[in-house]
């Protein structure tokens, strides 16, 4: 692709890869990996940085209780690293949204959605019930969120 | 959503709140 560029990404202890793609046009730093995308990313994947990320008192303010998650929503996804980790955990329905600036954006999320499951032997059919693209930005209402999680 | 994950900048208190 001509303006979307490949990358792999592997877990702290070498044994989870994972596949991103970047929109090159997108604006505001969305053509580069964050560095907290691939901190939650390995704080999703181990029980005990969970427990920490979601901190004490998660329960009790109604935060995660259940683990993998039945329905997640990522904003501002860019490579989407804890979407991605979201899906191999199992989460039920993982929603990823990006600022609408280009299509790219979303083709990029496609995709890395539709290698990575493919790896994990997540069938298509699964995939496309399971791992919903959506274009959202601040401020626009968020009921059609809502509605793709389920 | 049982979760909500946003990397950086973007995380906003309103929504956490409007969508939990």
């Amino acid at each position: 692709h001509p303006t979307i560029s490949s990358h792999a990404w592997t877990d702290d202890s070498g044994s989870i890869a994972v596949t991103y793609h970047l929109a090159l046009t997108a604006p505001g730093h969305g053509d580069t990996l964050w560095n907290s995308s691939s901190c939650i990313a390995e704080h999703l994947l181990r029980p005990h940085l969970r427990d920490r990320m979601f901190g004490p008192r998660a329960k009790e303010a109604g935060g995660v209780t259940r683990w993998p998650p039945r329905r997640a929503l990522e904003f501002g996804a860019g490579a989407a690293l804890p979407s991605m980790i979201l899906l191999r955990e199992g989460a039920g329905t993982v929603v990823m949204t990006d600022r609408i600036t280009n299509e790219e954006t979303f083709e990029a999320l496609e995709m890395s959605s539709e290698k990575n499951c493919r790896r994990w032997d997540i069938s298509e059919e699964e995939r496309e019930r399971r791992a919903v693209v959506r274009a959202h930005t601040w401020g626009e209402d968020a009921e059609k969120l809502l509605e793709a999680g389920g | 959503f049982d979760l909500l994950v946003a990397s950086d900048c973007i995380y906003n208190p309103t929504y956490h709140e409007a969508l939990l």
